[in-house]
């Protein structure tokens, strides 16, 4: 039996019970309910076709196709589910290598998934570029949002360029976009906003999603000058093992930016720990 | 001493565009987080030597660095240890902290000796992948911390034996 929900004062997270994945996020504190599909995928990186010879490398993201290959190939995640005072968790298991925390913590307004990918296997020959993707049923009408550098959010429409007319030759590739710290979709009414903690790409390949690329590994220079390819290994040898976090909000369009502002700070200045043994000193107020 | 000016220069060298975007040859890569790694360090003597100086007294501050991999030698393995909290933002924060132990209960206190909710909870599957055997810790300390803006918060952790007091029921997580 998978687990169906986890839920503390401000949201509620819904799980499918058959397959394991999210499918549903709700704000308790506005009453908005929004199904939300979320899982990984691994695009085939290109290593050159008959229109171009641009392998995927370093400097060039090119999927071979645009339909990503879900990683949790059954389409079932094996779950696990914890529930405490302080703490609600769903651990997902999407395969050897690809797994997430679906936390909630006591009195915070977001939900925070933690992903754990690699080390990618590539003895199949295929470099691969691992994302999350988030499906929901907001109309997006083609449009998503993403900070650009650190500045405003600006907004991206898909095929398509402000200044000039764009004849689109990469459906995917040509459709990523920087993202530094966030990255949302909207409709006239709801917001689903998605905080990283560290630079990532992302789109929205069709309307309702939202994709973010959180790792990836490639066996096959592009030509652009690095001169080797993306495969960086560890320290045991093998493909690197990386670990992050989303925290996903979910709000009105009118009241999202008082959320996510305030959160991103709260991501990108994060309190430090520091540890002493013992008693440890003793500070004056002042 | 302590000396920012290594971590400063390393974070300058890694404003090249191939740092930022991580196009850099691999042995290139590896330099930027090896100077990246010497400023830390030297960094880390610096706020220790903040810390004693603002509390008076000289003591052994530990860095634990692999704390997203749950990876944390004094906290696995002593009995009672302090946390300190430093909240660069200019505003009040409230934040988890998540420690890997080895005990079954512990005692958290705030600045002000008032007991502050905690509970242990266990450490999934994929951190012990994840951590080989880095780290013998089965389980993580969960408490909320709150540190004033630009400012510092320390805590005082205990482990609590069986029949001890302050030891609360037991709690059987949903499995």
């Amino acid at each position: 039996t998978q687990p169906r929900e986890i839920q503390n004062e401000h949201v509620r997270v819904l799980f499918d019970p058959l397959t394991g994945h999210l499918k549903e996020i709700q704000n308790l504190d506005k009453s908005i309910s929004l199904p939300v599909f979320q899982s990984f995928y691994w695009y085939n990186a290109s290593i050159g076709n008959d229109e171009t010879p641009q392998a995927s490398g370093a400097y060039i993201f090119r999927p071979n196709s645009s339909e990503p290959i879900p990683i949790s190939g059954s389409k079932q995640v094996s779950t696990y589910l914890v529930k405490n005072r302080l703490v609600q968790e769903v651990h997902q298991n999407f395969s050897s290598w690809c797994s997430q925390v679906v936390r909630l913590h006591v009195g915070q307004p977001y939900v925070e998934l933690e992903w754990t990918v690699g080390p990618i296997p590539v003895a199949d020959g295929w470099g691969k570029e691992i994302i999350s993707r988030f499906e929901t049923t907001l109309q997006t009408d083609a449009r998503f949002y993403t900070d650009s550098n650190g500045r405003q959010i600006l907004e991206r429409r898909r095929d398509y360029r402000p200044t000039w007319n764009l004849s689109q030759t990469e459906p995917v590739a040509g459709n990523y976009y920087p993202v530094n710290s966030r990255i949302f979709i909207k409709d006239k009414k709801f917001q689903l906003t998605v905080l990283t903690d560290r630079s990532q790409g992302g789109s929205s390949i069709f309307d309702g999603s939202l994709e973010l690329m959180v790792h990836r590994r490639l066996l096959y220079d592009d030509n652009r000058g690095v001169g080797e390819p993306l495969v960086e290994l560890g320290a045991n040898k093998q493909g690197l093992v990386v670990r992050g976090r989303h925290l996903v909000l979910l709000d009105t369009v009118e009241s999202a930016a008082d959320q996510h502002r305030l959160l991103a700070q709260e991501l990108f200045m994060a309190p430090y720990t520091v540890l002493a043994p013992g008693g440890g000193p003793s500070y004056r107020r002042g | 001493p302590g000396d920012s000016s290594v971590l400063r220069e390393a974070v300058a060298v890694a404003q090249h565009h191939d740092a930022v975007t991580g196009t850099e040859k691999q042995h290139v890569a590896d330099d930027y987080a090896r100077q990246l790694a010497a400023g830390w360090e030297s960094c880390q003597l610096l706020v220790a030597n903040a810390l004693a100086s603002l509390s008076g007294s000289k003591e052994n501050f530990i860095f634990c660095n692999a704390l997203n991999i749950s990876v944390c030698p004094l906290t696995e393995v002593a009995g009672r240890f302090t946390v300190i909290l430093y909240n660069p933002l200019g505003r009040h924060m409230s934040w988890p902290i998540r420690l890997p132990v080895n005990g079954a209960s512990y005692a958290v206190t705030d600045p002000q000796g008032q007991p502050v909710p905690s509970e242990v909870v266990p450490i999934s599957n994929f951190t012990h992948r994840l951590r080989g055997d880095g780290s013998s810790a089965m389980r993580e300390l969960l408490f909320q911390a709150s540190a004033p803006p630009l400012g510092f918060s320390t805590f005082m952790v205990s482990r609590m034996s069986r029949g001890d007091p302050r030891v609360p029921p037991a709690q059987t997580p949903a499995l």
